[in-house]
């Protein structure tokens, strides 16, 4: 399926540091 | 040892993947050698990566652009897929530079990576914002002009997403109307 993101999940991850 | 899940390493892939472009305004060069490409990216952790990286719209000296596109469709009118095309155009007023500029730029860029189009959004090709003295601009491009049931669908999503009141009404603009207008204004083939 398509991958789609709402709003919030997307503005979730701006600030969260790039994973290990 | 401990176990990490694949959540927390593996990076959340988008649809698509997409391309920044930067124009600054410069006399001495043609269009296209203005045209910059800035990165590419495919996941929401690295369109962080280069949003927080990068000038807010509002920071940006008049005549600069951003784009974003899919991987594959350069901003102008002549790629194949915007040739037939148009866009949703927002005309901001001076004031609202400080406003509203950023948050609709974010905004309309979240609506693009995160599919926000449901079945319509493979119509979407990018987006582009001109920041400009006299009003800056802001669109979403299609990539054909006829396709009437996508592009309302599209219209439709970004107001909603934008908050803008029903009482507001967008247009939509074929790109061969806007290259051949005669005056300041180009006709609007749907309105939303």
């Amino acid at each position: 399926g398509k991958k789609r993101y709402d709003r919030e999940f997307l503005l979730g991850f701006q600030f969260i540091p790039a994973s290990i | 040892p401990e176990i990490v899940k694949p959540e927390h390493y593996i990076k959340h892939p988008l649809q698509n993947r997409w391309a920044l472009w930067f124009f600054k305004n410069d006399k001495n060069k043609t269009w296209q050698a203005n045209l910059r490409l800035i990165s590419k990216f495919d996941t929401v952790e690295d369109f962080w990566a280069l949003y927080n990286h990068i000038q807010l719209c509002s920071n940006l000296i008049s005549g600069c652009d951003y784009s974003l596109f899919k991987d594959g469709i350069e901003p102008m009118w002549e790629d194949e897929k915007n040739k037939r095309g148009g866009r949703w155009l927002l005309t901001l007023s001076k004031q609202q530079r400080k406003t509203d500029l950023d948050r609709i730029w974010l905004e309309t860029l979240l609506c693009l990576i995160g599919e926000a189009f449901d079945e319509h959004s493979d119509d979407a090709c990018g987006a582009v914002v001109n920041v400009r003295n006299k009003g800056d601009k802001i669109a979403i491009w299609t990539t054909d002009c006829e396709n009437r049931e996508s592009i309302t669908y599209i219209g439709r999503i970004y107001k909603e997403r934008l908050g803008l009141p029903p009482k507001v009404v967008i247009g939509y603009q074929s790109h061969t109307d806007t290259a051949t207008k005669s005056g300041s204004t180009t006709k609007n083939k749907y309105v939303v």
